[in-house]
Formats: C-alpha cells, structure tokens, sequence
C-alpha cells in the first residue's frame, strides 16, 4: 500500500516528492514539450533554499526570470499577467525576496495538477513502468 | 565564475528529490 507507485497516484506533490517519480513525469513531459513546467517547479523549490546574503541568489533570480518568466515558453503562458507583471517589477528594482516565485509556482502546479498530472497517469510511459 | 544557466541548473537540481 505504501509502494512508490501508490504514493504516485496519491497526489502531484507525492509524485515529484520520489526520485523515480519525478524522473518519469518529467519524460512525459518532454514528450508534450513542456518540461519547462516542471523545471520551473524545482527551480523554484530551490530558489526558496537559498541564502539572500550570498550574492548568487540575485543572479538566480534573474536566471528563473529570464529563463520562464519573460519569454514565451510553457511557463509563462500559463502565468497570469499580473504574476509575471510582479515578478519582473521585483527583478528591474532588485526587490529580491525567496518568496517571489511563489505565486508563480502555486499557478503552475494547478496547472500541472489539472492536466499533465492525470494525462501522465493514464500514458504509456506510467502504464510501462507500472 | 559560472554563468547563469549553471546557477539556474544548480538550483533546480538541488530541489530534485535524492534516492532513498
């Protein structure tokens, strides 16, 4: 009962809480061409773990920013208008906070939560492994 | 000094969950 995989099928949050779990959906996700999402999602976990003393957070920052946020890929798509709008003023002002993407993030997992995540549990790739 | 694009792949990966 306790098995990965019924961990798996539990909740997004189980899913990308297991190594092997996280390491399938993201395959699954290349395949549709939005890994991005998923990669934001870490990112911003990791973001959250950072130190705002040490002058590589600022720099990461920008990198999530300019990476997901500005541009036209998957993440940014799915933002709000307004989120993105917040995270860009935080950027340009040098307002560096460790909650800054949060929002972002909580738009992007509904996102994936709705979507991807009931779409990978029925696809091949889960089937397979399963 | 690392650019941005290995800052960014160092934050991700440290979110990443490790084998038990």
């Amino acid at each position: 009962p306790d098995s990965p995989l019924a961990r798996w099928t539990k909740s997004l949050r189980s899913l990308l809480a297991d190594q092997d779990g996280a390491h399938l959906f993201r395959t699954f996700l290349e395949r549709e061409r939005c890994e991005d999402a998923l990669d934001f999602w870490f990112a911003c976990n990791g973001f959250r773990q950072m130190d705002l003393q040490d002058a590589k957070t600022r720099r990461v920052a920008r990198a999530i920013y300019k990476r997901y946020v500005e541009g036209r890929g998957v993440v940014a798509e799915h933002l709000r208008a307004a989120t993105r709008a917040c995270i860009r003023e935080s950027v340009k002002k040098q307002r560096i906070e460790l909650r800054m993407f949060d929002q972002a993030q909580t738009e992007i997992e509904g996102g994936l939560e709705e979507s991807a995540y009931r779409a990978f549990l029925t696809s091949d790739i889960y089937l397979d492994y399963v | 000094i690392d650019s941005e694009d290995d800052l960014l792949q160092e934050c991700i990966s440290s979110a990443m969950p490790k084998k038990k």
